[in-house]
């Protein structure tokens, strides 16, 4: 496998993802 | 109870240890009438003093270790159960003196602390929580999760308690719209939590928050697959779970555990490595146990066996002793020692 497969990575991924979910 | 003490066994045959890295120390004979069902480690507090202490676990009795010179230990304490059979023990990180246990037949239906009293040293037993509990994890900072079904929806709660053991905190995380059945904290990123579900996906919260974060699905390769580790590096999510219905005969070997690699952020996983048994080796995933970077699996066919997750690899076989399977194995969260158990009460504990 490759990173490639796995899409765009963030290294904030858990800041966005908690600004984007429902409260 | 009388003090009970073990002998220091006798060091075990080379053959036993193929390919072998492990040395067994000790040995606890906890005779008991009932079922042995689990084993763990756990810092215990007397007159100002911590100690490394273990836990053993059978249906109606749960005993706690202390440790003597030279690999020696006596029992000191054991609380009682006389209506529903010990399933478990929970072992919570950063919490000293205190044991929590599952309850229940086939699924858990209590969660209980064990402790001592200060006045009269006696064991006391506090219900933390009853209902019908599919997954139960202690996390760092004190806190346990667990998820239970309620008439019309699932619940997921955090206990977090105090420093003495004592007052508990309550909170809720958003439950996702199917079971939980396994949680796994994320190492290098504290606020995360893990799980996996009854239909085979992941999700993630944000424990501070209780926000559910993501339902990511996985390859269908992965079914009624459970998580016992995950460690966030480079934004990506590297997720170890075990594989109860691999097929034996799969081109590769026996898968007993998997990483796969997650990115939270699109949701796409791939397989990274697939943790299986040496070539001859036949046996599926009973239960299990993760620390760092080292994996432990009971197999069906009554062998141990460990993996270096790093380099993929099975470091170490352990074969039944005595005519009798394993039951149960556990990595020491006091040292680096394996521990393991067998249904008559005996617990091995072996040097990795």
């Amino acid at each position: 496998c490759s990173k490639a497969d796995l899409g765009p990575v963030s290294l904030n991924w858990f800041e966005e993802l908690t600004s984007e979910a429902p409260p | 109870d009388t003090l009970e003490q073990t002998e220091i066994a006798d060091p075990p045959a080379l053959s036993n240890l193929s390919p072998g890295s492990l040395q067994l120390v000790s040995k606890l004979k906890n005779p008991s009438g009932s079922c042995s069902v689990d084993v763990s480690t756990m810092w215990w507090e007397t007159a100002g003093c911590k100690e490394p202490c273990i836990i053993t676990a059978c249906e109606d009795a749960v005993s706690l270790w202390k440790p003597l010179d030279t690999w020696q230990w006596e029992k000191v304490y054991t609380w009682h159960f006389t209506e529903i059979p010990v399933l478990q023990i929970i072992s919570v990180p950063d919490v000293c003196s205190l044991v929590c246990v599952a309850l229940g037949n086939l699924e858990i239906r209590e969660i209980r602390a064990l402790l001592c009293s200060t006045d009269d040293e006696s064991e006391k037993q506090l219900l933390l929580k009853s209902g019908h509990i599919n997954a139960v994890l202690g996390l760092t900072q004190r806190r346990l999760v667990s998820s239970s079904r309620t008439l019309f929806d699932q619940q997921i709660e955090i206990l977090t308690f105090a420093e003495d053991g004592g007052n508990k905190e309550k909170q809720f995380l958003m439950p996702p719209d199917e079971t939980v059945l396994a949680f796994a904290e994320v190492h290098g990123m504290q606020e995360a939590l893990l799980g996996t579900t009854l239909m085979n996906n992941i999700v993630l919260w944000n424990l501070k928050t209780g926000q559910l974060l993501k339902k990511m699905q996985v390859d269908d390769s992965y079914q009624a697959s459970i998580c016992h580790k995950a460690y966030s590096e480079m934004g990506l999510l590297f997720v170890v779970l075990s594989r109860p219905c691999a097929n034996e005969r799969e081109w590769l070997g026996s898968p007993v555990f998997q990483l796969i690699v997650v990115n939270p952020k699109t949701a796409l996983s791939v397989g990274m490595m697939l943790y299986c048994l040496p070539h001859g080796q036949t046996g599926r995933f009973l239960e299990g146990d993760v620390k760092d970077n080292f994996a432990a699996a009971v197999l069906t066919s009554g062998t141990i066996a460990t993996w270096d997750l790093l380099l993929g690899h099975c470091t170490a076989l352990l074969p039944p002793i005595s005519e009798q399977n394993w039951c149960f194995v556990k990595w020491s969260d006091t040292d680096f020692h394996l521990l393991a158990g067998q249904k008559d009460g005996s617990v091995f504990v072996y040097r990795y």
